[in-house]
């Protein structure tokens, strides 16, 4: 799964996501990819929200809505993201998940659960995307 | 602390195509969702880690179907498809269930008739690949599997989908992935 957070030169926010599932599901099944506040939620008021991971699990908890109203009240992205994953965790605590968490000023941050997770970003002028490596919580 | 324009997105290795096409797209001046959208169709084209896109994750009938979102985070308006068969470009259906409709997700074959109407094409989403990972699971006893309390003689009853039009020969590379675990 992909889900991207983009911030425009005017702060202009949006969010996506695609996937093309878990392998082996049963035929019909839908995971957390295009569940709004699942597979990546934004407010362009608040910041954005991306996503990846057990979707059938994930699409209880809405992961994504959680960190950015985590945002709303004032946690830090990477708080934001390690809340929502640690209410996942808190039920399910064998769940895969990854958040990344961005603020709509570009502070940013990301969390993972039962996987070393990673996330890419680019930003200003910097000629190539950086990688970063999430230890889960 | 970034300086905008400004792009993230999950894992890094084959997904930087996500962040580049979408930071590209926010330096020539597209909107944050036109980047959003540009980001998530180049995975989608290269299918990333194979998690995304045409020919990954195929399902018990050995079939790929597709799920996108997409979000303005200025509108709060969304659009999505959930379980999208034979059209490759999810997001960019999903973004004419943003722009074209009041819905926010169409799912399954009315979602492809949907993006049919809107011109976009239909194929096989299956690939050799996806097939042969397909069979490899049968050939397994289809483990592991989401079923509970699934025995190993219902197995064999699974059969196969076919698409029901002539599958297209792709004669685009076949990028052989070694897919991780099952999940989203």
């Amino acid at each position: 799964t992909v889900s991207v957070i983009t911030i425009s030169e005017r702060g202009q926010m949006a969010a996506a996501t695609s996937t093309n599932g878990a392998a082996h599901k049963v035929p019909g099944r839908v995971g957390d990819g295009p569940i709004v506040g699942s597979g990546s939620y934004v407010d362009g008021e608040v910041g954005g929200c991306g996503a990846t991971g057990d979707g059938d699990l994930m699409m209880r908890f809405l992961p994504c809505y959680q960190a950015v109203e985590n945002m709303r009240r004032g946690m830090s992205p990477s708080i934001a993201a390690e809340d929502a994953v640690r209410r996942m965790l808190r039920r399910f605590p064998l769940i895969q998940a990854g958040l990344v968490v961005v603020d709509k000023n570009g502070n940013f941050g990301a969390a993972a659960s039962n996987w070393v997770f990673t996330y890419s970003w680019r930003s200003g002028s910097m000629s190539n995307p950086e990688v970063v490596t999430v230890q889960p919580i | 602390c970034a300086t905008l324009p400004f792009v993230i997105n999950t894992w890094g290795g084959p997904f930087t195509v996500t962040t580049d096409a979408a930071f590209v797209a926010l330096k020539s001046s597209a909107t944050a969702l036109d980047a959003a959208e540009a980001g998530a169709s180049a995975c989608e084209v290269s299918q990333c880690d194979g998690t995304v896109g045409y020919g990954g994750s195929p399902d018990e009938r050995c079939e790929t179907t597709l799920d996108a979102l997409i979000m303005d985070g200025t509108t709060m308006n969304a659009g999505a498809v959930a379980g999208l068969r034979r059209v490759k470009n999810a997001i960019g259906v999903a973004r004419r269930v943003l722009e074209d409709t009041q819905h926010t997700l169409l799912v399954g074959d009315h979602a492809t008739a949907f993006a049919l109407e809107k011109g976009f094409l239909e194929v096989d989403l299956a690939t050799d690949e996806s097939r042969s990972i397909c069979y490899a699971w049968k050939e397994n006893n289809c483990q592991p599997n989401f079923r509970v309390g699934f025995g190993s003689e219902s197995c064999p009853s699974i059969e196969s989908y076919t698409p029901d039009f002539p599958p297209i020969k792709h004669n685009t590379p076949i990028i052989t992935h070694s897919f991780p675990q099952s999940h989203d």
